[in-house]
């Protein structure tokens, strides 16, 4: 573990933290995509199949616990949750995501390390997490002004694979032989999509204005 | 033991 990694989890924990704090403080999900939230919630089940047979350690599997139950209720506040359902922006988020998962279970058939269904679901997880920000994105442009912790949410989500990327670098430049090929490269990718909603983030808070992606 | 990629990672 090195202080990018730990950065990045802790990081990637205070998205999740400030999106329940969202949702359980104004009762809302306005401006939440939940066809990202649920992209996410299959990402941590792809990827944490070796949840109960590789133990890797108490806070690995902790943190493995967190993102898969938070990404779980979040999906559930959003779909079944008498108030919270109410303020989903249904027609804004049409975002269509089967897309996304089929390019991604395609690609993880072709590259994977090892053709075995945890490697090829784990290798499917990477690439969908790359782009599982999307519908978001894209509902933040058609929704206009962005509530602060909503911007914050998008803002630590994005954050947190830059955090793994220095890490990657560290791991590289460290230890012999390390390679991250399938989760590096895509893990650019990832970071390299909110590029422009870094840009717009980093003007709002520079002119301590509201948050505004443009359409 | 040459870990396969990416598992001591979340």
């Amino acid at each position: 573990m090195n202080i990018f990694r730990l950065a990045g989890d802790m990081t990637h924990l205070l998205s999740i933290l400030v999106l329940l704090l969202k949702i359980y403080a104004t009762k809302s999900c306005s401006g939440i995509s939940r066809k990202t939230q649920e992209l996410y919630a299959i990402v941590f089940m792809a990827r944490y199949l070796d949840l109960f047979t590789d133990f890797i350690s108490v806070y690995n599997t902790f943190m493995k616990l967190i993102f898969i139950a938070s990404s779980l209720a979040i999906v559930w506040c959003m779909r079944f949750h008498p108030v919270v359902r109410r303020s989903y922006d249904r027609e804004l988020d049409t975002f269509r995501y089967f897309f996304l998962v089929g390019a991604s279970f395609a690609l993880a058939l072709v590259w994977h390390d090892k053709f075995t269904l945890q490697e090829v679901f784990w290798a499917f997880s990477i690439y969908l997490e790359a782009v599982a920000i999307l519908p978001q994105l894209v509902l933040l442009q058609r929704s206009g002004n962005v509530d602060n912790l909503t911007g914050q949410y998008v803002f630590f989500l994005g954050a947190y694979r830059a955090f793994y990327i220095l890490n990657w670098i560290y791991r590289y430049m460290t230890e012999p032989r390390f390679t991250r090929w399938i989760a590096g490269i895509s893990g650019v990718v990832q970071t390299a999509l909110y590029a422009d909603f870094f840009y717009y983030y980093f003007i709002s808070w520079k002119n301590n204005s509201k948050l505004k992606l443009p359409a | 033991t040459e870990q396969p990629e990416g598992h001591d990672e979340l």
